[in-house]
C-alpha cells in the first residue's frame, strides 16, 4: 500500500483546500518558522486515526482545548470556520488492504471534524468507525503510533524514555 | 507470539548496531532485552559508545549524539519492518555539518533500498540539497499557509524572507 | 512582599511587550497573573500573538515561535533584575535565518546597555559572526575535550572537521 | 559582582585542567557534535551548588547514576579519575558579597566531588556549605536555578511549564 496524495482543508493554518502530492524517495518541506510545515506534517497523522489532541498540539480539555483546536480558528482578518476535513488518498493495487476494501485500486481515507460534533471517518466514501482506519494502517506498518513519525523535538525522546516504553516499539515491529 | 518477538528483537539489534556504525562513522551500540526473563514482559534498552569513548548512561550523551542514536534506531525498526512513509520534523536541528552530512547519505541510502517515501521538514541548506524534490510553505497573507513546488533557489529565498 | 511582586509582575510584563515585538517584528503578548485572587498564590501565564495571527493557546505556537517568545521572557525577567551571567545553550536551533537575525540584533542590545556576560553554544554562522569572541572546544584525543580560542574561519573549519 | 574565569578538572570530558576567561559582552562556544560544549556550561550550573543530577544530564540512582557522573568516566585510551573540581573566580570590588567575604577583591568559589566521599565547597580556600554557595548566587540574582541558564532543548520548557511553575521566575526576579 502506497502513499499518493493528502489533501486539506480547514486544518490549522491550511484554511484554503491544499494538496501534497507524495512522490517516491525524499520530499523535503521548508519555510519560515510558524508557516505551517508542522501543521502539515500532523495532518497525516490526524487522518490516520490520531485519538490525542495533545500528540498534535492541541490544549488539554482542562485549558478548554481539544480536537477542535484542528479547525481553522481565524486570522486578523478572516473568520473561524465551522470543519476540518483531511482526505489521504492510498494506492492498493498490491491488494493488501483489509477484506472490505480490497477489491478497489485505491482508497481515500477522509476525516472530518465540526464544532461541536465531533469527527467522522469514511473509506471510499463509506462510513467506517475510528478503530477500521487505526486497523487498516496499523495492518500497513504505519499508523498515527508509528515510530517512523517523529515530530518536531521529539528524535531524543526514544532515547530519553525507560525500557518499558521503548518495549512497545518492538511489538510493532514484530 | 514469544519466537516472533525475539526473532524481530535480533533483526533490529543487527540493523541497530550496523546503522550506529555508519552514522557514528566507528564506535558500538547494541540492544537488549532487560528487567524480566520473559522477553514478553521484558524492557528494550539501548547502549550506545560513541567511538574512542566509554559507554556510559544515555543521558550523559550529547543533543547531536542522542539525535543520531534515536535516528539509528528508527531506522533500524523500519529495516526489520517497512513502512510505506516516514516523517522527520527538523530531526537534524541538533547535529553539525559533519554529521548532517553522514544523515543524508543514510538517508538517501534509505530512500533507494526500500519503498518507504520520505517527508522531510529542515532549516539546513545541507539536507535541502539531498532531496529529490522541495516544496515551500508560505504565508502569503498572515496566519493562512499555502503550499508551493520550488527548486534550490527558491527554497533558499523563501527562507529570506 | 506582596506589592513587591506586582511591581516585579507590572516591570516584567512591560519589557516581554516589548521584546516580543521587537523579537517577531510586530504581533502583541501580555503576561497575566491567572488562578487567585492574591497575587502571592497566582500562576503566571503568558499569552502570545504572533504578526497577523490570533491569540491562541501556547501549545500551538510552532516550535520557532516557542523559542522566541520563551527568549523574550528570558530577557525580560532580565531587564527587571539583571544577572551577571546569561547562558544559551542553541537557543537558535529551531529559528530560520530571518529569527537566527532578529535575535542576534536584541542579543548585542542587550550585551550593550546591561553588564551581564553572555556564553552562548551555537552552530549557526549567522550567530557565530555576531560574537565579540569565539572559544572552539575539540577532542584531539577521542573523549578529551579541550578548550581553544577560534576566530570566525576557525571555527567554520572546527564545524567541518 | 562579576564573573571572570571558570577552571575544570576531571569535570565529565575535561579530563586535563581548563580555563575559560570569561569577558564582558557575547562570547560564543562553538565546536562539533559531542566534543564538550554543553558540558562546560554544566561545571558552571555545577559550581554555583547545583544539587539534581538530573539536571546535569546524570543518572538516576535507580538506575546507577548520581553526582558522581560528573566525574571523568574515562576513554578507550586513559583511565577514569577519581574526582573533579571546578573553581570559578568573581571580581568582588563592588563589595556586594555577603558579610563574611565582603572584604576581598575577589572571591574564588570551589566545588570539589571525590568518588565515595560527596561534595564539599571552599570559599577563598575556606570551607562552607553547599547552603552558603547558593546563597551567594541567589542574592547576586543569579545561581544553579537562575532562569538566565538555558539548557540545551530547554529554550521552549519555560513555555510549556504550568502557570504555576512559572510564577517561581517571577518571585526571582521581584
Ligand atoms: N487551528 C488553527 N487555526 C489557525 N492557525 C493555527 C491553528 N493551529 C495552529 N495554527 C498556527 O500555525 C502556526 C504554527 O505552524 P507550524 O507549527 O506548522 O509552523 P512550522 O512551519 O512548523 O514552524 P517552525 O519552523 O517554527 O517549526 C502557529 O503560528 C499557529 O498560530
Ligand atoms: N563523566 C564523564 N566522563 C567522560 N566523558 C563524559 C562524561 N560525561 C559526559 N561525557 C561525554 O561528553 C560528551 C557530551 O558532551 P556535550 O554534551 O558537552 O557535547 P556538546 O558539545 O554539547 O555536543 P552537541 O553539539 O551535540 O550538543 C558525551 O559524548 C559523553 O560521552
Ligand atoms: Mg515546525
Ligand atoms: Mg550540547
Amino acid at each position: 500500500m502506497q502513499f499518493e496524495r493528502l489533501r486539506l482543508v480547514g486544518f490549522k493554518s491550511f484554511v484554503e483546500p491544499t494538496e501534497l502530492v507524495i512522490l517516491p524517495g525524499l520530499t523535503g518541506i521548508v519555510g519560515p518558522n510558524g508557516c505551517g510545515k508542522s501543521n502539515l506534517l500532523e495532518a497525516l497523522r490526524w487522518v490516520m486515526g490520531e485519538s490525542s489532541a495533545r500528540a498534535l498540539r492541541g490544549g488539554s480539555p482542562a485549558s478548554g482545548g481539544g480536537m477542535e483546536d484542528v479547525i481553522f480558528a481565524g486570522t486578523a482578518t478572516r473568520p473561524a470556520r465551522s470543519f476540518a476535513e483531511v482526505t489521504l488518498t492510498l494506492d492498493n493495487r498490491a491488494r493488501r488492504a483489509p477484506a472490505a476494501f480490497n477489491g478497489e485500486d485505491r482508497l481515500e481515507v477522509t476525516r472530518r471534524i465540526e464544532r461541536g460534533s465531533g469527527s467522522d471517518y469514511r473509506i471510499n466514501a463509506r462510513d467506517v468507525r475510528q478503530r477500521d482506519v487505526q486497523m487498516l494502517f496499523a495492518d500497513a506498518a504505519t499508523g498515527a503510533q508509528s515510530p517512523a513519525l517523529v515530530s518536531q523535538g521529539r528524535v531524543a525522546a526514544i532515547i530519553a524514555a525507560r525500557p518499558d516504553e521503548r518495549r512497545q516499539l518492538l511489538e510493532d515491529a514484530a | 507470539a514469544r519466537a516472533r518477538l525475539l526473532e524481530a528483537f535480533a533483526a533490529v539489534d543487527r540493523a541497530f548496531r550496523e546503522l550506529f556504525q555508519s552514522l557514528f562513522g566507528g564506535g558500538a551500540a547494541e540492544l537488549a532485552l532487560v528487567d524480566s526473563e520473559d522477553p514478553l514482559e521484558a524492557g528494550l534498552e539501548v547502549r550506545a559508545e560513541p567511538p574512542g569513548k566509554r559507554l556510559q548512561s544515555l543521558s550523559l550523551l550529547s543533543g547531536g549524539e542522542q539525535a543520531l542514536t534515536a535516528i539509528a534506531l528508527v531506522f533500524a525498526l523500519f529495516r526489520s519492518r517497512p513502512a510505506p512513509i516516514c516523517v522527520l520534523d527538523e530531526v537534524d536541528a541538533p547535529l553539525d555539518d559533519a554529521n548532517v552530512e553522514r544523515f543524508c547519505r543514510l538517508l538517501a541510502h534509505m530512500a533507494e533500498t526500500t519503498d518507504t517515501r520520505f517527508l522531510v521538514v529542515t532549516h539546513n541548506m545541507i539536507s535541502m540539497a539531498a532531496m529529490h524534490r522541495l516544496f515551500g510553505v508560505t504565508m502569503g497573507e498572515p496566519g493562512v499557509s499555502q503550499l508551493v513546488s520550488v527548486d534550490l533557489a527558491g527554497a533558499e529565498d523563501l527562507l529570506a524572507a
